[in-house]
């Protein structure tokens, strides 16, 4: 598997999380 | 097409804090070296460095400031390698939107915008479109100008609104008048963020000119209304009339037209306007007798050169201005009429014989003069006499041949009527036709007198001073024949000549005579001599009736005591055409309509926002029903014809989409959004719809968590064959207008068909959201079915816990104008009872979208009742969210019960 996660710069407790990419299908 | 919005920064600030903002992994690496690497813009394209990895743990890093008026977005290639460089994995795409501050203040095209309009335009006409542009992202509201009027003048009363999004001018009444302001100064500020406190601003001037239309009826000043003028006489200025007109100065509106109603049936008179004062000069073009009518009343009118404008068209009525008019009589004298007159004499008339009378005319008394006395003038051969007193004319003798042959078989002389007391003289023409055959050749019996023989007078009658006044005399000059000598002044008697011939000898003499006495007399003959020289040479005017006129030019009596002009039509003073009521209490009052949408690209996002397109629903003052009357027509019109901004809502979705991609993963952000538009105001043409989902790169399962009127959409999104739904309805439209509301918690109608397009010119926007719920969700809330007919009605409520099934209600929309999806989360609440908060309009003669979205959730200040403004009057697009969350501190009228 190859992917490509983003920082979550909203949570509250300074902790890092990471998403993976979300997509938008049009 | 995938679209990813993966990475965020913002341009104008130190994003390294932020690092990494993205990592790579490939599960190659749990058994051998990978090398990640990265290209593209901002890496190894211009702008370089923006972004660098870390080669071994696949971090991402942003190094520098970004502008996104220079990059938007960029496009980050990540590559995994092995040891020898050869690609392990298919590359990916991070894609790094930069997200947009407003750091760009609206810029007019001109400083200073120019237009015009016409004065007494109805309200609401269109003056001039101002431009402005924004360079920061487009569809953002960082680059949303609102203009607004910030200063007029004059500042007396606002006259002009201007459409906040347009930029359009427009008059906001039918009261503009050129001859109060001929000019309008604005000042226009456009600010970014939708005219918001927090947005930039620009300023620019906009100069408007009034134009002049025809709307002042003129009116004459007289300095008198009686004058007077003598008989027989012309008059090239008799009266100055002045116009007075308010429209503009040497235009056709002002310009003013006199014209005789009445009075001027023999056409004496004439008037000619001087168009650079406006004033009108009265001339008598042709005299006036006394004896026929000594006094006259004139009755003039006057308008514009111009037609009226229709504005004030039905307030002209032609008004008569009257000017009486006094023929002052002049003494005439006497005149012959006619000026001349014709007998016949035949051989068979004797010496003394009457052959008829010529009396002259008593002008004054209108009958046969009684007071001159008449004499011949010229008299060729001396043919006739006159009786003084009673004119009657008679042979001096038998005509002879002789005399016949002088006179070429017909007589021309003249009479004189004499008036001593006016010392006038006329004269008349008398012409004899002698008719031929029956002469005799004796020699005719000559009386002593001054002339010899044939003699003949010349002009020959001497008025002793009389005045005889500008007349034409008339000389005339016959040959004697048989050595009779002819001559007046110079006179040479033919017996110094005897060696020749007498015939011979005269003709000589009088050759040269003629040819010396001609130019001689000529010059004597001064027409209209001064009088007075009692032996100068005085021509008798042979007019044709006879008169000596003086015709004099004389001006107008003037009337010290002028009158005014009780005629003159009522001019209003301002502009009395009224025709509605416009509310001036403010310039900035003209929006249309409002938009509201969070930024949600900045840090300070919300769970709920407001999107308002066309009619602002409720509370604020930016509405369309500011105004009544005309401009509230029209501004309602504007706000019809509005249609669906895609673009707006492309932003909308995006921006949501991009919200929901930060948040926490604790809420699934499965939305769904379709849009038919078909044919709409500015719908591409064969445009079928949009869909939108969040989810999951390679996860499409959230498909299965929408209910099932969702589902069926996006499946035609995507393209699936669906089955249609079954015509429920088949007799449509139903006799009742009944909502038909299936119970709570049935299943949706399997199969149905699919949501069959509206009719042209429609829109249609589905929302969807759906939230996890807990235990104890109450069951959806029958919502009132808000079409009565011809739509398309789905009313959706369910959690996405699985455990409640959704009711749907469908209507057959064979007929539809409109689609209305309404859809309603219930979260975990519990107790929660919306019976009876939640209104929703009759849409039945609207052509509308309604799309509403709630999720309840804890709060504490929820409004009484949650109200959808009725929408019936507009074709608009509204998107209201709220965000309720379940808390146990609700108060108001919101109860809920279990």
């Amino acid at each position: 598997d190859f992917r490509i996660q983003v920082r979550d710069y909203n949570t509250k407790n300074g902790t890092i999380k990471w998403h993976s990419l979300r997509r938008q299908k049009r | 097409e995938w679209i990813k919005f993966a990475a965020a920064c913002r341009e104008g600030e130190d994003n390294s804090k932020r690092n990494p903002i993205a990592k790579i992994h490939s599960d190659c690496a749990a058994n051998q070296q990978v090398t990640y690497r990265i290209s593209g813009v901002g890496i190894d394209q211009p702008p370089y460095g923006i972004f660098v990895i870390n080669q071994k743990t696949g971090e991402i890093n942003i190094t520098s400031i970004v502008d996104r008026e220079v990059t938007p977005f960029f496009i980050i290639y990540c590559r995994a390698l092995n040891s020898l460089g050869q690609d392990l994995e298919k590359p990916l795409e991070l894609r790094v939107r930069v997200l947009d501050i407003n750091d760009n203040p609206p810029v007019f095209s001109m400083s200073t915008f120019v237009g015009e309009i016409e004065e007494n335009s109805n309200a609401n006409t269109l003056v001039m479109v101002l431009n402005a542009t924004d360079a920061d992202e487009p569809n953002n509201l960082n680059s949303k100008i609102a203009f607004k009027i910030i200063r007029q003048e004059p500042s007396d009363s606002p006259m002009f609104i201007i459409n906040r999004y347009t930029g359009e001018i427009r008059t906001m009444n039918n009261f503009l008048d050129r001859e109060q302001y001929g000019q309008y100064s604005l000042a226009v500020r456009g600010s970014d963020r939708d005219g918001g406190a927090d947005g930039m601003s620009a300023e620019c001037e906009c100069n408007i000119k009034i134009l002049d239309v025809n709307d002042n009826i003129p009116y004459m000043e007289l300095p008198t209304q009686s004058i007077s003028i003598e008989e027989n006489s012309l008059n090239s200025n008799l009266l100055q009339i002045r116009v007075i007109d308010l429209d503009e100065e040497f235009s056709a509106n002002w310009m003013a037209v006199i014209f005789f109603i009445s009075g001027n049936e023999g056409n004496w008179f004439e008037i000619e306007m001087n168009e650079r004062t406006n004033v009108g000069t009265l001339k008598v073009v042709k005299p006036l007798d006394f004896e026929a009518m000594n006094n006259l009343q004139l009755s003039l009118g006057v308008r514009n050169k111009a037609e009226f404008h229709q504005s004030i068209m039905s307030q002209y009525k032609l008004t008569a201005t009257a000017i009486s008019v006094t023929v002052l009589n002049v003494v005439e004298g006497s005149v012959f009429r006619p000026g001349s007159k014709t007998f016949v004499v035949n051989s068979n008339m004797g010496q003394n014989y009457k052959i008829g009378e010529y009396v002259a005319w008593d002008l004054d008394a209108n009958r046969p003069s009684t007071t001159v006395r008449y004499v011949m003038g010229r008299n060729p051969t001396d043919l006739l006499a006159i009786d003084s007193k009673t004119a009657i004319i008679t042979l001096r003798n038998k005509v002879t041949m002789e005399q016949y042959k002088i006179l070429g078989g017909k007589y021309q002389g003249t009479i004189l009527s004499i008036d001593d007391a006016l010392q006038r003289t006329c004269t008349g023409t008398i012409v004899i036709n002698l008719e031929n055959g029956g002469w005799k050749t004796e020699r005719p019996n000559v009386n002593g007198s001054t002339t010899s023989a044939y003699g003949l007078t010349s002009g020959g009658v001497t008025t002793n001073g009389y005045t005889t006044g500008g007349g034409v005399g008339t000389v005339t000059f016959a040959v004697g024949t048989n050595g009779y000598g002819v001559g007046t002044g110079v006179y040479q008697p033919l017996r110094d000549n005897v060696h020749f011939g007498p015939a011979g000898i005269g003709l000589l003499i009088m050759g040269f005579l003629v040819l010396g006495l001609v130019p001689f007399l000529l010059m004597c003959c001064d027409c209209g001599g001064a009088p007075g020289g009692g032996a100068a040479f005085e021509p008798v005017p042979e007019c044709s009736d006879g008169a000596i006129h003086s015709w004099a030019v004389e001006g107008a009596q003037a009337d010290p005591g002028v009158l005014a002009n009780s005629a003159v039509p009522c001019i209003p003073v301002t502009n009395a055409n009224v025709i509605e009521y416009v509310d001036n209490s403010g310039v900035y009052t003209n929006e249309y309509g409002a938009r509201e949408m969070q930024d949600l690209g900045g840090g300070e996002r919300t769970t709920g926002f407001e999107l308002t397109d066309g009619v602002k629903m409720s509370g604020g003052p930016e509405i369309c029903q500011e105004y009544p009357g005309t401009l509230r027509r029209n501004s309602m019109r504007e706000c019809r014809e509005g249609g669906l901004n895609m673009n707006f809502m492309e932003s909308y979705f995006c921006q949501k989409a991009y919200a929901y991609a930060d948040e926490d993963e604790g809420r699934p952000s499965n939305d769904c959004l379709l849009i038919y538009d078909i044919e709409g105001a500015g719908s591409p043409a064969g445009s079928v719809g949009c869909c939108s989902f969040i989810g999951e790169d390679l996860d499409d399962s959230f498909l299965d968590t929408l209910g099932p009127k969702f589902k069926k959409l996006a499946d035609i999104s995507l393209g699936k064959d669906v089955e249609p739904f079954p015509d429920s309805d088949p007799s449509w439209p139903p006799k009742s207008t009944e909502p038909v509301c299936p119970p709570q918690g049935t299943e949706p109608t399997g199969g149905g068909h699919p949501p069959i397009s509206p009719r042209f010119g429609t829109t249609t926007v589905i929302s969807e959201n759906t939230y996890p719920s807990g235990p104890g969700v109450q069951h959806p809330t029958p919502i009132p079915d808000p079409l009565g007919y011809g739509n398309v009605t789905v009313t959706e409520s369910y959690t996405s816990s699985g455990t409640l099934k959704p009711s749907v209600h469908i209507h057959d929309n064979r007929h539809a104008s409109n689609v209305v999806v309404t859809e309603r989360v219930v979260g975990p609440i519990s107790g929660a009872d919306l019976q009876g908060m939640l209104e929703m309009p009759d849409l039945r003669d609207g052509s509308n979208v309604i799309v509403t979205e709630r999720v309840i959730a804890p709060s504490s200040s929820l409004p009484t009742t949650l109200t959808i403004p009725d929408p019936r009057q507009s074709s608009n697009v509204v998107v209201t969210e709220r965000v309720i969350q379940p808390t146990s501190g609700i108060v108001g009228n919101l109860s809920m019960h279990p």
